[in-house]
């Protein structure tokens, strides 16, 4: 028997946004820990790794290891059913071949029951190597979010400079040249809107609009994102959930041909 | 010319 419960529903609902863009089915692992998932995008250039530790839900169930394959186009229509404010619990039996959502308004006067068939999908695992990354950067998601945005237009990549002084994300293409400079912050009224900057050693990597404009698609669930880069190695682009986990996005860098 | 490398060729399979 699973069950997982969670007052804020609107959390699942912005994670499953931060991830449909990406892939278009993921297997939600469920463990006594809580419920992990790794998929690749289609074109395998990008890694998704989400992260609810069950100790962050309301209520949590794990009888035994569970697998769910899940459609996700067919598991957004179903979360656009619930309201914000509804408390949601996920339900399956064991081995089961079907998941069930239940909505409820917070008065429990509207309950609501979305059954969702579960699919048979290849599960493949990669094993990510602990970093020592050279630059880590955080700044606040909308801003980041903003900056990938508006370069998208001048090209298809954004060549993204850390060093002491601050980070610096670049992209050129036949309209002209683009360059936003973020300098780390010296004080702000609230710890969300601060630009930090832990540098070992200046970086310069080159990465895809496309993918990072994706990631900014989990901007509502954190006012903060942190950045992981290391010479020759895939970003990391990570947002906090709450008290609940997180998720990475892992993006392989353009490399000279 | 930049080419896109894969997310495979850093991470191996489990």
């Amino acid at each position: 028997m699973f069950e997982a419960r969670l007052v804020q529903s609107s959390i699942l609902k912005k994670v499953l946004e931060a991830i449909k863009e990406l892939l278009n089915e993921a297997t939600f692992d469920c463990s006594d820990s809580g419920i992990q998932l790794q998929a690749m995008d289609n074109s395998h250039v990008s890694l998704v790794s989400l992260n609810l530790r069950s100790d962050g839900f309301d209520k949590y169930r794990c009888d035994r290891n569970l697998s769910m394959g899940i459609n996700l186009a067919s598991m957004s229509k179903i979360m656009k059913c619930a309201g914000n404010d509804d408390v949601l619990t996920m339900k399956a039996q064991d081995n089961a071949d079907l998941v069930t959502f239940m909505f409820e308004s917070q008065n429990q006067e509207k309950v609501m029951d979305y059954e969702m068939k579960l699919m048979n999908l290849d599960q493949e695992h990669l094993g990510i190597p602990e970093t020592d990354y050279s630059c880590v950067i955080k700044l606040p998601s909308q801003e980041f979010a903003r900056i990938v945005r508006d370069l998208s237009q001048f090209g298809e990549s954004v060549v993204i400079s850390c060093t002491k002084e601050g980070i610096k994300f670049s992209a050129g293409g036949d309209i002209g040249n683009a360059n936003i400079k973020l300098a780390q912050t010296s004080n702000v009224d609230k710890d969300e809107d601060a630009v930090t900057i832990e540098m070992q050693e200046p970086v310069s990597l080159t990465f895809a609009c496309r993918y990072l404009n994706s990631f900014a698609k989990a901007t509502p669930l954190s006012p903060q994102v942190q950045l992981s880069m290391s010479a020759d190695v895939p970003l990391v682009v990570e947002y906090k959930i709450g008290d609940i986990g997180h998720i990475r996005y892992y993006l392989a860098p353009k490399i000279e041909d | 010319k930049n080419k896109q490398a894969s997310i495979t060729s850093f991470f191996t399979k489990k």
